[in-house]
């Protein structure tokens, strides 16, 4: 119980702060058990600081920072037991172009060390161009959907 | 155990028979708002055995059956079967005798859920255990649904805390 | 008390049908008090129906059109008692271009029925691009913001 | 009554005197991930009354004081000021009287924030007074933070309904 929680922080903290870095290229990043003694009881707090900027909580950094650094707990989770598909729903929203093309190279680090199976829902051109392969979904009728297979080309055009 | 393809019939707005190929690396899928990308992988969660209709974005299980469109009638039932490769014989005990593992789920208006592995009924437990076993499931923290992050970063701390319990 | 609260309501109710209709293209929408008879108390659902699609609660939308809808009501609220000034921040992220361009189109209209003066912060270049000027917010120095004047060229190149 | 001046010196990520000119029509302010663009909407906010720290991403009130950087060190006050044109004599009255309306609002570590109209102190309550009675203010719908559009679709039916109070 309380002795796998604490081992399951531990890793996933190591990789946590070591994700973090990578994705901002510095900076430092740790994650701080808070509000009580007893891990199955205490809350998960985030203390983080991007390069160059005061270490505060996640609450202070700015909406790009705070998805950024999510992504990075989200990742460490998912290393300490990879699953074997994984879908991510327009995580890339709030992040501008240099940050998507930070998380499509962790995207490529990770296809690296898992066997994952990866299925990206974007409506990020950079995110896009980063890909394997694209799939369009359309409404030709209003209110159904249909599946194609889409080059990049074809796809700027969809979302567009 | 890997997933190779996920098979719409009826589900939200996939009203007609509709194969999302999964291979290999980075897929990516892309649309206009609207037109369905978030329903596929409610359609990936569902078929794991998601029993929550708030995480569908419902009132009731219900709510996945296709309701109708301008030129189409609603349907009264909704399918979704996915496909496992298990040539690499990887797949959880009671699932691992097979070179493919079908799972197939059908709602029934009025009736409820049905689930099928490889033809032969089982429960929605069983469902749920082959795919906690194999390290993903409905819960998985690799499935993160549109708005998921936004709430992780405003949640509350002791809220925060359960994702890492699904990596203990 | 009451009263106010019915009359605010019916207002923003027609206002919001209608932003709805304009945004959408088509389709219809309505606000409905839940939970209570009593106005003070009562709960506030948002009916939708975007175009050739079936009528269902707010949460049954993608996140587009959620967004898309919350924009009418946020407008709808907003005409009832027009603001000398509007800030909207990334408000545009979930949007796909075609509806990104028809909340613009939105903002041109506010323009012309109202006097208020608009502050749009956007990563969209769609949005930048129907602006009537622009300011880049910078950290040429690590941790020390600076805020520059851009035409849509530099602007550009300032996001990615 | 317009708006047409806000400028900020030690607030937030915006230590060094900086002037936002507010111009007719649409104002696009774009930059980078984490470069400072909601810090501006905060000092907005905060010039015109916010008091709760929540609603600056803060914990206390003081977090808005420039907090160092790599090659700075920390700021002990912040001060934002806003510039409103009242050419057309529209303001509310107490404040009617001239061309012009400067609201300044300072705060100091560990001594808290003052505010002035014009040069002349005022309290936290006549600048929050002013501005709610020309259909603005810290708390006004038309301030639509990061977020909370999302914010607004995920609440409950009753959080939802005070938006509508803001109209009535
Ligand atoms: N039971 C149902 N029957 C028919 N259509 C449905 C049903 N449930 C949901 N829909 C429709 O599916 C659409 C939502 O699709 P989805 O959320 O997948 O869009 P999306 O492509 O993710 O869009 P976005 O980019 O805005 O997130 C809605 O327009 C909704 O009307
Ligand atoms: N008191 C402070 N002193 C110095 N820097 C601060 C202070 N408070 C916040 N910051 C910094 O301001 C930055 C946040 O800025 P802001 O939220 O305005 O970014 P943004 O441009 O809106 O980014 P995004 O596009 O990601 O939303 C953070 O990196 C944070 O470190
Ligand atoms: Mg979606
Ligand atoms: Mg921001």
């Amino acid at each position: 119980g309380r002795e796998r929680l604490l081992t399951a922080f531990e890793q996933v903290n190591t990789s946590f702060a070591m994700l973090f870095k990578h994705l901002f290229g510095g900076g430092e990043a740790n994650l701080v058990m808070v509000e009580s003694d007893d891990p199955l009881d205490a809350g998960l707090e985030i203390m983080c600081q991007p390069p160059g900027k005061k270490l505060s909580t996640l609450s202070l950094l700015s909406g790009g920072e705070q998805t950024l650094t999510a992504m990075a707990l989200i990742f460490a989770v998912f290393l300490s037991n990879p699953a074997p598909i994984c879908v991510l729903d327009e995580v890339d929203a709030p992040l501008d172009d240099a940050n998507v093309t930070r998380f499509c190279d962790l995207l490529d680090e990770m296809c690296r060390q898992t066997d994952t199976r990866f299925l990206i829902i974007t409506h990020h051109a950079v995110t896009m161009a980063r890909m394997d392969r694209l799939f369009g979904v359309t409404m030709q009728e209003q209110g159904v959907s249909q599946l194609v297979s889409v080059d990049l080309k074809k796809a700027e055009a969809l979302v567009a | 155990m890997r997933f190779s393809k996920l098979r719409l019939t009826g589900f939200k707005s996939f009203v007609d028979p509709t194969d999302l190929i999964i291979a290999d690396g980075l897929t990516g899928v892309v649309g206009p708002n609207g037109c369905g990308k978030s329903n596929l992988l409610e359609a990936l969660r569902w078929v794991m055995g998601e029993n929550r209709p708030k995480a569908m974005r419902g009132g009731g299980m219900e709510d996945v059956i296709f309701a109708g469109a301008a030129s189409r009638p609603a349907r009264n039932f909704a399918e979704v079967s996915l496909h496992l490769d298990n040539t690499d014989r990887l797949a959880p005990s009671g699932f691992n005798e097979a070179d493919n593992i079908d799972i197939i789920r059908r709602i029934t208006r009025d009736v409820g859920s049905a689930y099928k592995a490889n033809g032969k009924d089982v429960r929605a437990r069983d469902v749920q255990m082959l795919f906690a076993d194999a390290s993903t499931g409905a819960h998985s923290p690799a499935l993160v649904r549109q708005g998921q992050i936004a709430e992780l970063i405003n949640a509350k701390p002791k809220a925060r805390r359960r994702i890492l319990e699904e990596a203990a």
